[in-house]
């Protein structure tokens, strides 16, 4: 272990290679071990484990604490949320998972099938939306997206449902033609009221990608939170820190499996701990 | 860029004739952090500077290059040397079926690729069969069997919600050389490396199978975690090659490398789209520009 016994010149190096393992990015490493070096001058640590606590503490520093991280809810009648992302990283997933918790808590919820590209995206979040007790409203294949998030919208609120989810087809950020898309069904649910999340779901085991992909979806369709998911596995989805250190993007949700229960609320310290585990 | 700062380290220090340290230090600092920048896995960026290091030392600099376009070119080919050769196609077997067995992380894009190599396989002229081995996700048999028709080839499906995989597997088999199948494709459920049970399905698939190719698929996307994954699977089945895919992104994709070194297989295809025709055999010189930056 990196943090055990007396810093040296091998402790700074695994540490710097404990963080570069979780996907932090080379580019933001660097001063936040620069940083720690100056403050084990200064407080003069001359335990390894210290560190830990200190490294911890320089990382937790990076989340700001007053981010709003709750879902937005409409403040009257139904609230919109519309979920984006690059291709397989679990939004469809997320959607069945998000729609399962609302009704536990009492919310009616209904789901917009508007992947009308994915063959069976629709008969796969129909699954969801049975498993969770929510209504589908669904097109045809080929359909245009923006029909079928229109024709949701409009059915929800006429049925006083309290959450429309609006599941999107995946789409790599650099396809200038599908990010117009995204961009168009977004305004043609404004058109009907407010969106009130927008969500961009993230697969923790992206590289440096997944920094990218945040600013061109934040700018194509505006982003309002990021799911981070597959937090299961061995990724640390360390691109999180640099995604709301750079981008000021809140992290609200993390997906930690393929079950419905498997959503779990974004908490920085426990992130910031499983990181350093 | 990687070339514009090494040129500008080499015209700080004026070189001689030959590389030396001194140059060499600075310069495969440079290397690892493009390399690192490209999510190329650390144990294997370690390595692979510890490889140029050792070709680059004391190389005779061409009077045709400059200092920074020769080290460039020794990076190149060492990165061309671990990614493999090009056009590495399917071993072929002496009785089919030919069964290719398709693996991989949760999204990674196996059953999109599963259906491409049957489309690639039928414009060759060949009988596939795909088998329909996913049976935990919603709606998984009928994505492999939507595309299955849009390829113009039969699935091997048990829809009655059994979740025995090897049951499937081995019944698609049978089917495959009743039948005269050439290939039989097996797409399987996405899986965590670190899913013990899970793991240890895909084991027992692969032992019911006896696939010619069992093939590691994985997204131009990842990070660090590409070696985890690489080793994890390395040690469950016996990996014949690597499918890389969604290239068609602007990831600079150093999975790639982090797989080749860690699995020593080839990568056979590169996945660059949605639709089933967007499936290239893999260029490895293409790739190492590419992860250089
Ligand atoms: N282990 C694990 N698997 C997950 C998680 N979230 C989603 N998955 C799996 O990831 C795969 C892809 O999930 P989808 O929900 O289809 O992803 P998507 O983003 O909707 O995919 P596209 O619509 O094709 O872009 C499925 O096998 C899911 O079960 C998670 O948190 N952990
Ligand atoms: N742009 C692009 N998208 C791809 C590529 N390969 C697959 N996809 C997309 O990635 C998503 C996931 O693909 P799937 O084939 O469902 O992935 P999978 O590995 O079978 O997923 P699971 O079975 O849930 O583990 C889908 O939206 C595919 O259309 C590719 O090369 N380029
Ligand atoms: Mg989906
Ligand atoms: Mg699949």
């Amino acid at each position: 272990d990196a943090l055990r016994g007396t810093p040296t010149d091998e402790t700074w190096e695994d540490l710097e290679a404990v963080l570069i393992q979780a996907d932090i990015g080379v580019e933001v490493v660097t001063p936040i071990v620069e940083r720690l070096r100056d403050r084990a001058r200064t407080e003069k640590v001359t335990v390894a484990g210290d560190l830990r606590k200190l490294l911890a503490a320089e990382l937790l520093d990076l989340f700001d604490r007053d981010r709003e991280r709750a879902l937005s809810f409409a403040d009257v009648g139904t609230s919109v949320w519309l979920v984006v992302g690059v291709n397989g990283t679990g939004k469809t997933t997320t959607i069945g998972k998000l729609a399962s918790d609302l009704k536990d808590h009492g919310r009616t919820v209904s789901l917009a099938a508007a992947d009308t590209f994915r063959a069976a995206a629709d008969e796969q979040l129909g699954v969801w939306a049975e498993r969770a007790g929510a209504q589908l409203i669904k097109h045809q294949p080929g359909a245009d997206p923006g029909a079928v998030a229109f024709d949701a919208v409009k059915n929800a609120r006429a049925k006083g449902i309290d959450v429309l989810i609006v599941d999107t087809a995946g789409r790599l950020h650099n396809k200038a033609p599908l990010m117009d898309e995204l961009a168009k069904v977004r305004r043609v649910i404004e058109k009907e009221g407010s969106v009130d999340e927008v969500l961009l779901v993230i697969d923790a085991t992206a590289g440096q990608n997944g920094l990218v992909q945040a600013r061109q979806f934040a700018e194509s369709a505006g982003v309002t939170g990021i799911v981070l998911t597959k937090l299961d596995g061995t990724a640390k989805g360390g691109i999180a820190i640099a995604i709301e250190e750079t981008l000021g993007l809140p992290i609200k949700l993390i997906g930690v499996g393929e079950g419905i229960e498997d959503l779990e609320p974004f908490v920085p310290d426990d992130f910031i701990a499983a990181l350093l585990s | 860029s990687l070339s514009g700062r090494l040129d500008d380290i080499f015209t700080r220090l004026r070189s001689r004739g030959r590389l030396d340290e001194k140059q060499v230090d600075e310069v495969l600092r440079e290397i690892r952090l493009a390399l690192l920048e490209a999510d190329v896995s650390l144990k294997v960026v370690k390595a692979f500077v510890t490889d140029v290091r050792e070709r680059a030392a004391g190389a005779e600099i061409h009077k045709s290059l400059t200092p920074a376009q020769q080290i460039i070119k020794i990076v190149n080919l060492a990165l061309v040397d671990v990614l493999g050769e090009k056009n590495v196609g399917l071993r072929p077997v002496d009785m089919p079926p030919r069964v290719i067995l398709i693996a991989g992380l949760q999204g990674s894009g196996k059953t999109t690729a599963s259906a491409k190599l049957a489309a690639l396989l039928k414009k060759q002229g060949r009988k596939p069969l795909l088998a329909a081995c996913d049976l935990r996700r919603p709606a998984a048999i009928r994505q492999l069997q939507l595309l299955g028709e849009q390829a113009g080839v039969e699935v091997s499906a048990d829809v009655s919600g059994t979740n025995d995989a090897v049951a499937v597997a081995t019944a698609a088999l049978k089917h495959a050389r009743d039948e005269g199948f050439t290939d039989l494709i097996v797409d399987t459920a996405g899986r965590m490396h670190v899913d013990h049970e899970l793991m240890a399905e895909l084991g027992a698939v692969e032992k019911a199978v006896d696939p010619a190719e069992t093939l590691l698929v994985c997204d131009a996307m990842t990070g660090q975690d590409a070696v985890n994954v690489a080793e994890s699977f390395l040690a469950e089945v016996d990996l014949t090659g690597v499918i890389l895919t969604k290239l068609d992104g602007d990831a600079r994709g150093g999975a790639a490398l982090s797989m080749a070194y860690v699995t020593q297989r080839p990568i056979k295809f590169a996945g660059v789209g949605e639709k089933l025709t967007d499936l290239e055999p893999f260029h490895p010189d293409r790739m190492a520009s590419r992860i250089l930056g």
